[in-house]
């Protein structure tokens, strides 16, 4: 069965978008079918995999609203095989307003995605993961995702706010739990950002693992300029630096996720 | 005259916290009076300034729906005289949604905040800055504080994604002028996180003050634990590490916005 993990946190700059687009990358090495879906109207999943996303591109924009279906708007990632986007563009931003007066507000994307879903499986070309990234916020957009997914991936960067914002994402999943989609579950917390060098990081890693327990990845991803200059020229840190610690990082971190796959 | 500052970039973990607690700490030390308006569900801003906001406290959240006048839930900051803070809570979370269908949705907290600049007048208190710490989006949260304001304060990491989003943010702001507050006006664009030792930051940094000439404030913040664990004691960097580089920058980025005051 298709996975479907929701990247979320409200908190800004946690590494969302690094991380989707990364994991999906790492996944998509090993042979699996990928989806990403971005869901952020500034873009950044888009920019990172190389894909146009400039204004009045088809994108999650036109499958939200009804507009376009799913399959005419996903496109290949040019730098990655098998990995497929479905492009986000700045048409997005205004979309949650958008989206409030309509019917069923919250739930356009789980039948637009679950519809693609089937379409896929009986072309034979079923996706093994799908990876949502979300902007930094508990808005209609992520909501959307969160009923949607059928797991959550959530980002916590080494720092001390990313904590504070913990609680508040955890108690909005239990309200789409109880409302939207019972299924919904954490699949896993990954730390970012992580600086070896600094106190900090390694007491927020502390109070983390020792608040969730296994649900945080035993990889850590490390802080790595490589990382974020990736981005700068389209590709992921897996094609623009394969052998640094920020590359290595993600892929025992994907076979680390994939590994739940065969337990589950 | 008060000087209303919104510190605002959509893109998250930019530092727009960061720059609103410490630059308001840096004037206040220089004994300006201020005042920082929360208007970020995470309450960020009222954690680092170590003013209670735990869920139900008297907020912005009050203030913005009606239920409580400003006077009547602002703080004074125990950690830096001459400081007071409008506390966020959680509570803050469900007002976008709230307010949508709400009269005058757009403008609650300028007529709040216009009528509090004016009975802090009438009584001798003027405040000279008034720092508003908005969320990581451009929904309804921001827009009043884009309404409020009188100037912009837009931190930009030097990373880049943090390029991308600037151009929707200036989109933003010119039909904030076209069709809610004509006087907006961009103040200063801070460099934040700037990293001397990468390419990156230096390569971002050329670019903005390419773009952006004189409005690009000649101090950048440096990349700096120091100024990340202040948080983790209710501390701004100012009070937690007074000579450390990150302080001392703050202390300059603020005199020179104050240099701006006596020039116009
Ligand atoms: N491990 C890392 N090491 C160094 N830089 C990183 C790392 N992960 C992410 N970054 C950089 O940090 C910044 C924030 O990361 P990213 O944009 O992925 O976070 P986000 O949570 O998606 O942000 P937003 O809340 O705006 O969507 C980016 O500039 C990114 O390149
Ligand atoms: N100059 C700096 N050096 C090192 N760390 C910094 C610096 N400025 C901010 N930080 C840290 O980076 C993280 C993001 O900063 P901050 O929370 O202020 O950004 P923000 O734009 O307010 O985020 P959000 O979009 O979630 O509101 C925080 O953990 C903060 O402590
Ligand atoms: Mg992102
Ligand atoms: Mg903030």
């Amino acid at each position: 069965r298709t996975r479907v993990l929701v990247v979320a946190n409200q908190k800004g700059g946690v590494g969302k978008t690094t991380t989707a687009v990364n994991l999906a990358a790492a996944l998509a090495q090993s042979g699996q079918r990928l989806l990403v879906v971005d869901l952020d109207p500034q873009g950044n999943a888009s920019t990172a995999l190389s894909v146009l996303h400039s204004e009045g591109t088809p994108s999650s924009y036109d499958v939200l609203t009804g507009r376009l279906p799913f399959d005419q708007v996903t496109v290949e990632c040019p730098d990655v095989p098998n990995l497929f986007v479905l492009p986000a563009t700045i048409d997005l931003a205004g979309a949650e307003v958008e989206l409030v007066s309509l019917v069923a507000r919250e739930t356009r994307l789980q039948k637009a995605l679950d519809g693609h879903l089937a379409a896929q499986e009986a072309r034979g070309q079923r996706y093994d993961y799908v990876l949502i990234d979300c902007p930094p916020s508990l808005g209609l957009l992520t909501v959307n995702a969160l009923a949607a997914g059928r797991e959550l991936l959530i980002p916590v960067q080494c720092e001390y706010y990313a904590l504070e914002g913990l609680t508040q994402l955890l108690r909005t999943i239990e309200s789409i739990r109880d409302h939207l989609n019972p299924q919904l579950r954490v699949a896993a917390i990954v730390l970012t950002m992580y600086d070896a060098r600094t106190r900090l990081a390694a007491g927020v890693a502390d109070e983390v693992r020792g608040h969730f327990g296994d649900a945080v990845l035993k990889t850590a991803i490390p802080r790595s300029v490589r990382i974020s200059e990736a981005p700068s020229y389209g590709q992921t840190v897996l094609t623009y630096d394969p052998g640094s610690p920020g590359s290595l990082s993600y892929l025992e971190a994907a076979s680390e996720l994939a590994a739940q796959t065969r337990e589950a």
